[in-house]
């Protein structure tokens, strides 16, 4: 108990490598209910289909450390310090938030103690902080023009409401002040009632 | 400029021109990236109402109208490059669908992959020049991801040397692909090949559906659109019939396996080359995870910061959204998300390029493992993309659900990604049989390579399985 992998939770190393090992455990554990299936005389086809749920966690966990380990990777790729610092800040909340949703299968791997836990928790909400005045800049590298956005709200000079009003303007329905339903169909009715 | 927006920017403690010259790869990339889409918003003629006003049937031609202009375009500006075109397309269709999707993205790259050099010299030129308009038709109505389900069989009459295409059932009408309904004048087909009275699987066959001049469907086929779905308003999925429809023999596609004029079979190196057009589409697919899903983030972010809702402080000013910690719990793991599914996008690129160039010199060493990354990231990435642009379009509350914010038209372009190219959970569970074979085979002592590697250790147990 409370032994773990995992040393620092700051350590962007240590924490690939738990994702990968809670990758092998899933890949084992499911690879091995596959086979003792197996040793129990079941057709390779309902041994697999028996396993199926565990098989398909044990893959995302293995595509999720794939993720991991290539944001990773790239860092080692930037050179500008600053956008390094932020990049490095938003991996390890991509990271951290991974394992926050995934407790379990970290806890029961033995990859983490229950007390990191709580240490991961709080530094997901120090890391908004850290990631809070940074968050138009990090969408505004994406580099999209408004048209590639495709609407009003995520425009780039942020006048939103009064461009809104103008969109809404443009609806096919208000090409008229008074819909032509109105005298087929509420004129009428209103006469007959 | 909005005062928030611009307040915003100037706290960044980075220049985001840096990080856009991260994702682009250089900043000679993101320099050639602008002057393409300056090409086309500077253009009149690309100019138009918004899609959101238009019906379907009007939003389909406008559609077509820009697809054609953009071939013109394209050939004008000298623009050839495969990225190059990627970028100038989703720059004049704004990152939606249009009908020559399928032409552009599949059906090139499947006569460059699976075709013989003499089928090329047939094919691509007029394809090049849009004579020929192709799709891709694999999906039936009553088969998709399980291949080896379909249908639609081509059976050769060595007395003629022609294939005999035919649609059995109902079922195996083939339905969904992209352009088939009204763009395309010719098809890649996927059947079930019959010769000498065996069946030899699924193969590739370059079929024609629409006659060349009078676009009027061929005798022996039944095509046309499969009607309104939930968004990808502007492309034609169609459904595709046949009746005991004839094909010459050369038009199978031959670079692998091959049908010789007595009927002879001849078996392909290896039978994923058949797949290799989808093995490339989801290679694609993971990149358009990180692109749809840094849009929504782009919306909600600046939207965010932008709207005063509520307050934080009795009695103070109405704070920006941004400034809860439960709208930065929602959109900044996500915001973490798409870069990282931008890095793996650009990886599994290169990864697709690196490893198809291999094949082309007879190394099918890594096709394995790539079929199986691409079946599993795709299918991971557009898991979590969907998900997410939900989440984004939600953290910007009502406004979230007009099209004026166009996260909804991002939402419905994209969520299909989970379902075609391989149903996601399917794609799971292929990749988690080249996980079994990887364990079994580190288990017997064989040594592992890729980013499977990490299973070598299991067979020095020094990952303990417990039940899980």
């Amino acid at each position: 108990a409370g032994q773990s992998l995992v040393m620092d939770i700051n350590d962007l190393g240590s924490l690939v490598e738990a994702y990968k090992q809670r990758a092998a455990w899933l890949i084992v554990a499911a690879c091995k209910n596959v086979q003792s299936d197996l040793k129990r005389g079941k057709r390779k086809e309902d041994a697999w289909n028996k396993n199926s749920v565990d098989l398909v966690q044990a893959t995302e966990a293995h595509c999720h450390y794939v993720v991991v380990k290539l944001f990773v990777d790239k860092l080692s790729e930037v050179l500008d310090v600053a956008a390094l610092r932020i990049l490095s800040t938003l991996c390890l909340l991509y990271t951290l938030h991974g394992i926050s949703r995934n407790t379990g299968d970290f806890l029961q791997a033995g990859l983490l103690a229950p007390v990191q836990l709580e240490q991961i928790q709080q530094r997901i909400k120090d890391l908004l902080v850290v990631i809070r005045p940074n968050a138009v800049a990090l969408v505004d590298a994406f580099d999209y023009t408004d048209t590639q956005l495709g609407g009003v709200l995520g425009r780039y000079d942020g006048n939103v409401y009064e461009n809104m009003f103008e969109w809404a303007k443009k609806s096919p329905l208000n090409k008229t002040q008074v819909h032509a339903s109105f005298h087929k169909y509420l004129k009428p009715l209103q006469s007959k009632l | 400029m909005n005062p928030d927006l611009s307040r915003e920017r100037a706290a960044a403690s980075f220049n985001p021109e840096t990080i856009t010259y991260v994702l682009d790869g250089s900043p000679e990339r993101t320099r050639r990236r602008r002057e393409i889409e300056n090409l086309v918003t500077s253009d009149p003629e690309f100019q138009h109402e918004d899609p959101n006003f238009l019906s379907r049937s009007e939003r389909y031609e406008l559609a077509i109208k820009k697809s054609a202009l953009m071939v013109q375009k394209m050939r004008q500006h000298g623009i050839s490059d495969p990225e190059e075109i990627y970028w100038f397309k989703s720059f004049v269709h704004q990152g939606r669908p249009e009908p020559l999707d399928l032409h552009l993205g599949m059906f090139l790259p499947t006569l460059l992959n699976q075709a013989t050099p003499e089928q090329q010299d047939r094919f691509f030129m007029p394809a090049w020049n849009l004579e020929i308009i192709g799709t891709y038709a694999q999906t039936e109505m009553g088969h998709g991801t399980h291949l080896r389900g379909l249908e639609t069989t081509a059976t050769y009459d060595p007395s003629t040397q022609e294939f005999i295409l035919n649609s059995p059932t109902v079922s195996s009408l083939k339905w969904w692909p992209g352009g088939l309904g009204k763009t395309s004048n010719h098809a890649v087909v996927l059947a079930q090949l019959y010769t000498q009275g065996e069946c030899k699987g699924l193969h590739a066959f370059i079929v024609p559906i629409r006659h060349m001049s009078t676009h009027e469907p061929l005798p022996g086929v039944t095509v046309g659109d499969i009607g309104p779905k939930f968004g990808y308003d502007e492309t034609d999925n169609g459904f595709l019939k046949f009746d005991k429809f004839r094909i010459p023999r050369e038009n199978m596609l031959m670079k692998y396996a091959q049908v010789e004029q007595d009927g002879k079979y001849v078996k392909p190196l290896s039978d994923k080359l058949t797949y290799g057009t989808m093995v490339f589409i989801r290679s694609m697919i993971v990149g358009d995870s990180a692109l749809c899903l840094s849009r929504a983030c782009t919306i909600a972010v600046r939207y965010s910061a932008v709207r005063h809702q509520s307050e934080i402080r009795a009695g103070e000013p109405e704070p920006q959204i941004l400034d809860f910690q439960t709208q930065q719990y929602k959109l900044f793991p996500l915001l973490a998300t798409a870069y990282a599914f931008q890095f793996v996008g650009s990886y599994m690129s290169q990864t697709y390029h690196r490893i198809t160039g291999d094949i082309q010199q007879g190394n099918l060493s890594e096709l394995p493992e790539l079929h199986a990354l691409s079946a599993g990231l795709k299918a991971f990435t557009t898991w979590v993309a969907s998900y997410g642009i939900e989440e984004c379009r939600m953290a910007c509350g009502g406004h979230g659900y007009s099209c004026s914010s166009g996260i909804p038209d991002i939402y419905v372009t994209f969520t299909p990604a989970c379902t075609y190219e391989g149903e996601n959970t399917v794609m799971m569970l292929q990749t988690a049989r080249f996980l079994f074979k990887s364990y079994t085979a580190a288990l017997s002592g064989e040594r592992l390579g890729g980013m499977v590697s990490y299973l070598n250790d299991v067979s020095s147990q020094r990952v303990q399985a417990q039940p899980l």
